[in-house]
């Protein structure tokens, strides 16, 4: 509906609400989402970074959503 | 928070980053 994948969005969902300023880690992404294996949570936060929808925080390992309040 | 200004000075430039890649994938798309 919004262009992304069912995976994509409940990846960029999760990612959205995290309060925290270093934002959720894929290990975070990795233990809410047990329906998904770690290499399909990699190449969605991939693609919903290069599409400007998340971007990484402290590291290449933790990201927040631009679309976060 | 815990972050050090270093460190919040690099997720503001990756926020305005993303901001700007964001507003190019929309634009793309009209």
């Amino acid at each position: 509906m919004n262009g992304l994948t069912a995976h994509q969005s409940q990846v960029l969902n999760l990612i959205k609400s995290c309060s925290d300023p270093e934002g959720l880690s894929l290990k975070d992404l990795k233990s809410q989402l047990h329906n998904i294996n770690m290499t399909t949570i990699k190449q969605a936060v991939e693609f919903l970074s290069s599409e400007g929808h998340i971007y990484s925080t402290v590291d290449d390992d933790h990201y927040k959503s631009t679309d976060a309040e | 928070s815990g972050l050090t200004e270093e460190q919040k000075r690099k997720i503001e430039a990756n926020r305005q980053k993303a901001l700007a890649r964001r507003a190019e994938r929309l634009a793309a798309q009209q």
